[in-house]
């Protein structure tokens, strides 16, 4: 490199590289790299900037909607979706954890009625975490588990629920409609809930991790992200296309398959490990 | 939005009556967009896009040796999306999608699922019981060799109960212990084919590396499938590498193409290991594994 007015193709291609590598994807490297040429045509930035200048971009593409999952005083439902694997039943045992320790009474709703072993494993990790659990009949529809679960919540005094779905890909309309309707009917057992929607992303996902933020999105408004998986080799960077697109947080990252590898995101320390 | 990238590239051709390297190039960058958008390995787009010019230009030589330079036949676009496919095509190799089976006293056949964690491997181990019964006449035991996860064993022993084949469990056992005692459980009960279910795991956990080392030292499986997420990005080619590396695969699978994920890690993963992708899962229900077929793949990697 040197000083030019703007990066060559040889450079761009170097820059690439690393950026899709990362799973960055075409349009937020786009962005990325539109940054750096302006600052580069503005003779504001040498050759040995071009990595803290793309870093410094991907931070403020993140910091934009970057904001830590606070819970309020009275009773909070969360909704937790995504796709098939992605981490869903073994995040919500990590969060009734951390929500324990922190004084909350939190409680978990099996609303995965369809997978086989699913509910045996929610309650695997309710007997670990030490909290209670709401079950309905095998097979038994969701959306009416949901709402006997958040009935019987308030009841036991439980003042964070957990709901966990069954994995589903965004492209099947039947179950896209079964989640919109879970989200209606949480509304109905208490109202405003649910109070966070939180998707799941596993860190491996490439691009399309950006139609299942946007599709579940459509069906049931998403307030938040946990990204799993981060304790593998993949970088997650599917997350800056994800982040112009549906606009919301990543609350927590998961770092393995313990009850503790649970922590709160933070975005220069995502942007350093990531490029 | 995905699909644009190879309509874009043929879109180039149109009115045109020729293949010229200007054209060719065009369509390239639009060719390269898209697959990266397929999730398809920078390297590996890189010497696709390769053998796709060299062809290309060949082509042009081709006619002009031909023809005199006269028009193609045939019109450029088409003669550019022929190539494209072809070599898409050969990049995920011939059909390769047999399962290495052995015959009595050599037998049982042993078959062992590995992969990441959530890949979808104890849902395919059950559909993979149900094909060797059906299409091979076999009769298989399923093995519940994950010990961790909780509930896993019940999940593997529920689907078992649905597809009415046993599985062989121990609740807080050794894996490489399980699959050697299945093994032998196998053989006194007359199945003819072991099915292991593994943790998932990650490449570079050398920890449970090693215990994969072990289960394949002890029980020799004949197949060894990394089972893989359609939805993975590139940093498949790691984990198939690492996996390869520390434990010879025969094939792959790759499960949730029954969404729209475009799967162009099994491009990557072929080329990294030179492994064959051996079947493909498409939904959630014990019926829906099927052999991979590289012709229809190649449609849905260009976009
Ligand atoms: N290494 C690692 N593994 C994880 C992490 N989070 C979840 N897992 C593992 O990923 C696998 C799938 O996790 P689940 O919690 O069953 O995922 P799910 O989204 O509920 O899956 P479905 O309900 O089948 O859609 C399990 O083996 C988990 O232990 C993580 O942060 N790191
Ligand atoms: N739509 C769809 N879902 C699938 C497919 N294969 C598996 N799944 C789902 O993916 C999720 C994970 O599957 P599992 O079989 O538990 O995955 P696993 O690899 O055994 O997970 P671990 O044991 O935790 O590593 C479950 O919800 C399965 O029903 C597929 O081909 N299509
Ligand atoms: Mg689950
Ligand atoms: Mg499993």
């Amino acid at each position: 490199f040197s000083a030019k007015p703007k990066l060559d193709a040889a450079a761009i291609d170097q820059v690439e590289e690393v950026l899709f590598t990362s799973d960055i994807g075409v349009k937020a490297s786009e962005r990325l790299l539109g940054a750096l040429n302006r600052r580069v045509a503005a003779g504001e930035a040498t050759a040995d900037e071009v990595w803290p200048i793309l870093r410094e971009e991907a931070r403020s593409i993140l910091a934009a909607h970057h904001r830590p999952l606070v819970v309020g005083e009275g009773v909070t439902v969360i909704l937790v979706v995504g796709v098939n694997g992605a981490g869903k039943t073994t995040t919500i045992g990590k969060l009734a954890a951390r929500f324990k320790a922190a004084g909350r009474r939190p409680m978990v709703i099996a609303g995965d009625t369809f997978r086989a072993g699913a509910v045996g494993q929610l309650e695997e990790w309710a007997k670990r975490v030490g909290c209670p659990i709401h079950q309905g009949a095998e097979g038994a529809d969701p959306a009416s588990v949901v709402f006997s679960g958040l009935k019987a919540a308030t009841e036991a005094g439980a003042d964070l629920i957990l709901v966990d779905t069954a994995g589903r890909l965004q492209t099947k309309a039947p179950l896209m409609d079964e989640l919109r309707k879970i989200a209606k009917v949480c509304d109905r057992a208490i109202a405003g809930a649910p109070h966070e929607t939180v998707l799941v992303l596993d860190a491996n996902t490439g691009q399309n991790a950006i139609q299942q933020a946007k599709l579940f999105s459509e069906v049931a408004p998403l307030t938040g992200l946990v990204l799993t998986k981060l304790d593998g080799t993949a970088k997650g960077g599917a997350v800056l296309g994800i982040a112009d697109e549906v606009k919301v947080p990543i609350y927590f990252i998961g770092i393995g398959e313990a009850v503790e590898d649970l922590r709160a995101f933070e975005v220069s320390e995502f942007v350093e490990a990531l490029f | 939005a995905v699909r644009k990238g190879f309509k874009n590239a043929v879109h180039v051709f149109e009115g045109k009556r020729e293949l010229t390297e200007e054209n060719i190039e065009e369509a390239l960058k639009a060719i390269r967009l898209s697959l990266f958008e397929a999730d398809v390995n920078f390297q590996v787009v890189k010497r696709f896009l390769a053998a796709v010019k060299e062809k290309a230009l060949g082509e042009i030589v081709q006619i002009r040796i031909k023809d005199g330079g006269k028009t193609l036949r045939a019109s450029p676009g088409d003669v550019f999306i022929k190539i494209c496919h072809d070599e898409l095509e050969a990049l995920m190799g011939p059909v390769d999608t047999g399962l290495t089976f052995v015959q009595g006293r050599l037998g049982p056949t042993v078959i062992m699922m590995v992969g990441l964690q959530g890949a979808g491997k104890t849902t395919t181990a059950g559909k993979l019981a149900r094909f060797v019964e059906r299409h091979h006449q076999k009769k298989p035991l399923l093995v519940a060799a994950d010990v961790y996860r909780p509930a896993a064993i019940e999940q593997l022993q529920v689907l078992g109960k649905r597809l009415n084949i046993p599985v062989y469990a121990e609740p807080g056992g050794n894996p490489p212990d399980i699959a050697e005692r299945a093994v032998a459980q196998a053989k006194a009960d007359g199945n003819d084919v072991v099915i292991i279910d593994t943790a998932g795991r990650l490449a570079v956990d050398d920890l449970l590396m090693s215990e994969l080392e072990e289960i394949v030292a002890r029980v020799k499986p004949h197949n060894i499938l990394l089972v893989v997420d359609a939805m993975i990005g590139q940093d498949a080619v790691n984990t198939a590498k690492e996996f390869n590396d520390r434990i010879e695969l025969d094939g792959f699978i790759m499960t949730k193409l029954d969404g729209d994920a475009r799967g162009g890690a099994a491009l990557s993963i072929k080329e990294v290991t030179k492994k064959p992708i051996k079947f493909i899962g498409l939904g959630e229900g014990m019926e829906t594994l099927q052999e991979f077929q590289p012709a229809g793949f190649a449609d849905r990697i260009l976009g």
